[in-house]
């Protein structure tokens, strides 16, 4: 999944 | 990535870390809420049930680690540190903050990105986290006691949330498909509350450094 949609915020 | 979310992230990791050695530098936690504590940790263990199934990158696996231990080591020194755990504020900080989890997991159940375990634990941790410190502004309003609660500490939890919503505004403008209105709008009301903490911090502050007065 692109890393928008993922949840790359901490 | 970028500037203000990675300031956001380590002011947000130093005012754990502050929090942390001020405890163990003086063997005290008069004045810190246990049950805000255990809130955070309990947002973090919540937040990064992904840190074994999605790797995103080594900065955000070793920062999941990091903020998963020091928040629990905050909350081990307050419960087992026999020095420490002494000076907590045992019959002040009496919010009752297992309605704060129970509600915060209904309205999971009920608003969130996709119905899986994961989504529902992840927003979950994001509500959690906007309600967490109201224990620690109860028990400041009735204790006034400013003494483990540095400067640094509310600086750089005010730092981390100035930064984060910098961050937002500045995802919005840039990214096409920026839609994060569960961390967004659940920011905005932890801050506010942050913002009602630093109020009653200011005021505390205040009164401490007039009683403080040479006499």
């Amino acid at each position: 999944a692109n890393a928008d949609s993922q949840k790359d915020e901490l | 990535m970028n500037a203000f979310r990675l300031a956001g992230d380590i002011t947000h990791l130093i005012s754990i870390l502050v929090l942390l050695l001020k405890i163990y530098a003086t063997k005290s936690c008069s004045g810190i809420s246990l049950k805000t504590q255990e809130l955070y940790a309990v947002v973090f263990l919540a937040r990064y049930l992904d840190l074994f199934t999605d790797f995103i990158s080594v900065y955000n696996s070793v920062m999941k680690v990091v903020f998963i231990l020091s928040s629990v080591a905050i909350v081990w020194c307050m419960r087992r540190h026999r020095a420490v755990k002494r000076s907590y504020d045992k019959e002040l900080d009496t919010f009752r903050h297992y309605y704060l989890v129970g509600a915060c997991f209904v309205f999971a159940l009920l608003v969130h990105e996709k119905f899986t375990f994961q989504e529902v634990f992840w927003a979950f941790s994001i509500y959690l986290e906007a309600v967490a410190i109201i224990p620690q502004l109860v028990l400041l309003q009735r204790s006034g006691n400013v003494d483990n609660l540095t400067g640094q500490y509310v600086f750089f939890l005010g730092a981390y949330r100035a930064l984060y919503i910098l961050n937002w505004i500045y995802r919005y403008f840039t990214e096409a498909k920026f839609s994060r209105w569960i961390a967004c709008i659940s920011g905005l009301v932890q801050t506010a509350l942050y913002a009602d903490f630093f109020y009653y911090y200011f005021l505390s502050w205040k009164n401490n450094a007039k009683l403080n007065l040479p006499a």
